[in-house]
């Protein structure tokens, strides 16, 4: 607005000096990626250190920073732009624009992209009915069996967290969580607030047709998704969903570099778990949030709200849950049907 | 974002089943990208 010629060329200078340091931080982020990419091919495990940039991120506002990036990224971008603008990112972070299901000058702003459904046939399910199907594109960190009574996974070398931590300790997993409380009393609440029924899972209403099996195993996968990834969350197998688990936790990063800086990263973040059985038993979802990737969208409950800005920011806070049917079926989901969306803030 | 499964699936009981046909077995490596509908094991 300014009117002499001085600061005419100031607002160009500063967007050059951002676009410069915006470009010089996603060449550092490629240089490290690389580096990292080096050492595992080479076999070197990356081991768990928390440093000081850990802690600092502790005492950042990340909620209202994901909150702040969610609203920038859902400017809407002037039409002639947004193929420009689309390519773009589709360059940084390696999407492929070929499978978004309309055209890019449909798609309003960056969110809006960010989250496109795909074309049909794009990704084919695996048709055996003994297979279990990727819920997500990604790239999987870790897997296994869970061993013991504790059920830790590995989020690096050197640093492990518990499954009852992070899937709550209502869990309906057919395994004796640490520390339960067993004269954890059932509680209903009030059916008039929006149908939601609040039970303790510690009862046995809905834990009767989960039960340990000695010829059945613990299994987990831990899989990763990267700004460019397609980030809509499928179903993994047919199965039937019968709790919603909300933890309104932090927002820290989950990359690469956080898994191996921050503790408890999993437990810590905001996430939603869905828990049900499969013809197999147990089967639980956990979608796990992050600074830019900040609420969890789901289709099966479109209600759900999370990355409020009035949330609690202690992850020692319970979890909101909500039960699909009371009555135990749960809520039937067809195996690569589309359960939910990760947001942009 | 990140998404963590964890579920229960058929498994060798004992050493000696651990042929058995019937175990769970996953068909990823660490370190795979995957795709959604890619199977993770069988």
């Amino acid at each position: 607005t300014g009117d002499s010629k001085g600061n005419a060329f100031l607002v160009p200078g500063a967007t050059m000096a951002t676009i410069l340091m915006l470009g010089a931080l996603h060449a550092r982020r490629l240089y490290e990626d690389k580096k990292i990419e080096e050492k595992r091919e080479k076999g070197i495990e990356l081991e768990f250190h928390q440093d000081v940039k850990a802690s600092f991120l502790g005492i950042l506002p990340l909620r209202s920073i994901s909150r702040a990036w969610g609203s920038f990224m859902s400017l809407e971008i002037p039409v002639w732009m947004r193929p420009h603008a689309y390519k773009a990112w589709a360059r940084a972070f390696h999407s492929n624009l070929e499978e978004a299901a309309r055209p890019l000058e449909e798609y309003v702003s960056l969110q809006d992209f960010f989250v496109r459904s795909l074309k049909e046939g794009c990704r084919p399910i695996d048709p055996d009915p003994c297979c279990l199907v990727s819920p997500v594109d990604g790239t999987v960190l870790r897997f296994g069996e869970l061993k013991g009574s504790r059920g830790m996974i590995e989020q690096v070398k050197g640093h492990s967290y518990s499954v009852p931590a992070l899937l709550g300790n209502n869990s309906l997993l057919p395994m004796e969580p640490e520390g339960k409380n067993e004269s954890e009393e059932e509680a209903v609440g009030d059916k008039s607030d929006n149908s939601w029924l609040r039970v303790s899972l510690a009862s046995p209403k809905l834990r009767e047709n989960i039960s340990a099996s000695p010829m059945k195993g613990l299994y987990y996968c831990v899989i990763y998704l990267k700004p460019g990834d397609y980030h809509r969350i499928h179903s993994p197998v047919d199965w039937n969903v019968m709790v919603r688990r909300h933890f309104a936790g932090r927002l820290f990063p989950v990359n690469e570099r956080a898994t191996r800086t921050i503790r408890n990263l999993y437990v810590e973040n905001e996430r939603v778990v869905l828990e049900g059985k499969w013809k197999e038993g147990f089967m639980a979802l956990a979608a796990v949030g992050a600074t830019n990737i900040g609420s969890i969208e789901l289709f099966i409950e479109p209600d759900l709200r999370t990355n409020k800005p009035k949330k609690k920011l202690f992850p020692t806070e319970p979890p909101e849950e909500r039960v699909y049917d009371p009555e135990g079926h749960g809520l039937k989901l067809e195996k690569g049907k589309e359960v939910g969306v990760f947001n942009m803030g | 974002s990140t998404v963590v499964l964890v579920f229960q699936a058929p498994t060798a009981n004992s050493p000696e089943d651990s042929s058995s046909s019937s175990d769970y077995r996953f068909c990823v490596k660490q370190g795979d990208r995957v795709r959604v509908g890619q199977a993770l094991g069988r």
